[in-house]
């Protein structure tokens, strides 16, 4: 553990957390991508079913659990308690191009042929490219209230935060691993226009709108 | 023998 992952999963769960605020409070999860969340809760069920197989430290496994249960919770309040709310007329990314190649390359690129580490590497993967339905839908509307934007940038800082980690861990430990690293790269990449409109409008007071 | 590979990151 290190200062720069530490932050990194910080930033995730304050994400994570922000959200289920956010729909809470509002009663509202106008602008949210019900299939990103989807999607994200396939990456925490695929990667965290080492739970039962394998033990790291409690800090790892209570953030799974909590990874976890915030997840499936967010599916509930959007996809059954405040349904009525749920704008799905705009979020109309297809899915299936993200998860059919992310579970290809799994069976093309990854460490050990295990069904829990094509799991992982799936779960990898499908990760990195989980944000394109909300980021569609964003530019579908053309804006996103406040706390959404919020949402997104602790979001995306987490996997940057993360890359700060690899460097670190690779100059103190030894440690490489290019799935995550390449993944993780592609995943920043992703936030990288978001990035700059959050820094140029939302943190100047105004609200986040596309030209 | 299959290596097990203990991820330890989240």
């Amino acid at each position: 553990m290190n200062i720069f992952r530490l932050c990194g999963d910080l930033s995730h769960l304050l994400a994570i957390l922000l959200l289920l605020f956010k729909i809470w409070k509002t009663r509202s999860c106008a602008g949210i991508s019900g299939k990103t969340q989807l999607l994200f809760t396939i990456v925490y069920t695929a990667r965290y079913l080492d739970l039962f197989t394998s033990f790291v430290s409690v800090y790892n496994s209570v953030m799974k659990i909590v990874f976890l249960t915030a997840s499936y919770g967010t599916l509930y309040l959007m996809f059954y308690k405040f349904k009525p709310t749920y704008d799905h007329n705009h979020d109309s990314f297809r899915i299936l191009y993200l998860i059919v190649p992310a579970l290809v390359l799994s069976f093309i690129i990854v460490h050990v042929y295990t069904v829990m580490e094509i799991l992982w590497t799936f779960s990898i993967y499908l990760e990195a490219v989980a944000i394109m339905p909300q980021l569609f839908m964003v530019s579908r509307t053309g804006e996103a209230e406040t706390i959404t934007s919020h949402y997104l940038f602790a979001l995306g800082s987490y996997r940057a935060l993360y890359i700060l980690n690899w460097i670190y861990r690779y100059y103190t430990e030894d440690f490489l691993d290019w799935i995550t690293i390449m993944a993780g790269i592609v995943q920043t990449i992703l936030y990288c226009d978001f990035f700059y409109l959050y820094i140029t409008k939302v943190l100047k007071g105004k609200r986040l709108s596309l030209p | 023998p299959v290596t097990e590979i203990d991820h330890d990151e989240l």
